[in-house]
């Protein structure tokens, strides 16, 4: 594995965006693996619709909660594409399912993998490499208070509550981290990102890690 | 300044602004606690952001709001192996 790898130096992972109001994250970080991916498959990164997963992923709670492992598997069984994001807007509240039809260009999902990679990290590590960006479900209690710097202290595991994409690492310096974007806006923590120690599960960063394949 | 940086509106005579005028002293003192556990190069730092005149509680409500599914343990099999 090399000791520096980050999917935004390959041009493939959009912009932070800003769930605002709305418990939206694992459909922010589900949404953002999926483009990412897409891209990586050689197309143009193009965003698609958070709003289309927030408002039809009926097992998921629209902008009160809901599980990117769920998400995900809704796409996979449904078939459904995801449209681009102008064509569905997001409006930081749950609304109706707008249907599509087949024709309607969008991304599919083809299939995904989903696992706890708690004293694997290094496998993870090349999951990321070798699948693309990954979601991740973090205990984010402390990141309210988040400024910058590398997390290594007051995040638990295996309490998880917030989904994120991890979209790289970097293990050139003293402290090997993980490279995180969040879904609260680039006016939060650095830009918009958040880096967590690898090595020792910080924030719970491995124990639900999903990949997906298009 | 703080209310002119994220642009909060809230009367100063009103009671919303003194409860989050509360929120906002207990982030400070939760931040200064937070910062005091690693001075290391590089580690992380707590300070004053958007979230600052919430409470933990409206946080967490608002925000940490993903569920983690049950998922296996990586054994090394992927669906391209």
């Amino acid at each position: 594995l090399p000791a520096k790898f980050d999917w935004r130096d390959k041009a493939v992972v959009a912009p932070v965006q800003n769930q605002q109001a709305c418990g939206s994250c694992w459909a922010f970080g589900t949404v953002g693996a999926i483009q990412s991916v897409h891209a990586i498959g050689g197309f143009t990164l193009e965003q698609l619709s958070v709003q289309q997963v927030l408002d039809c992923s009926i097992q998921n709670s629209g902008c009160n909660g809901g599980s990117a492992v769920w998400a995900l598997d809704w796409l996979k069984q449904t078939k459904v594409k995801l449209v681009p994001q102008s064509d569905y807007r997001y409006k930081a509240k749950t609304g109706i399912c707008h249907y599509f039809s087949q024709s309607h260009d969008g991304v599919a999902v083809k299939n995904f993998t989903a696992h706890d990679f708690e004293g694997q990290e290094a496998a993870m590590m090349g999951e990321l490499v070798q699948n693309g960006p990954l979601v991740a479900v973090v205990d984010a209690i402390s990141w309210q208070d988040y400024l910058g710097g590398i997390i290594q202290h007051h995040c638990s595991s295996h309490r998880s509550n917030h989904a994120v994409l991890v979209v790289g690492y970097d293990a050139t310096g003293h402290i090997p981290h993980w490279i995180v974007q969040n879904s609260w806006g680039t006016a939060w923590g650095d830009e918009g990102y958040v880096y967590i120690k690898i090595g020792s599960n910080v924030c719970g960063i491995a124990d639900s890690v999903a990949a997906v394949f298009l | 300044l703080f209310r002119a940086q994220f642009h909060r509106m809230y009367d100063v005579t009103s009671d919303e602004f003194n409860r989050r005028h509360n929120y906002f002293r207990d982030s400070k003192k939760r931040q200064a606690r937070l910062n005091s556990f690693s001075a290391v190069p590089q580690s992380a730092t707590y300070g004053i952001n958007q979230f600052s005149d919430l409470s933990p509680k409206q946080f967490r409500d608002l925000y940490l709001t993903g569920s983690a599914t049950r998922v296996p343990h990586y054994s090394g099999l992927t669906p391209e192996n």
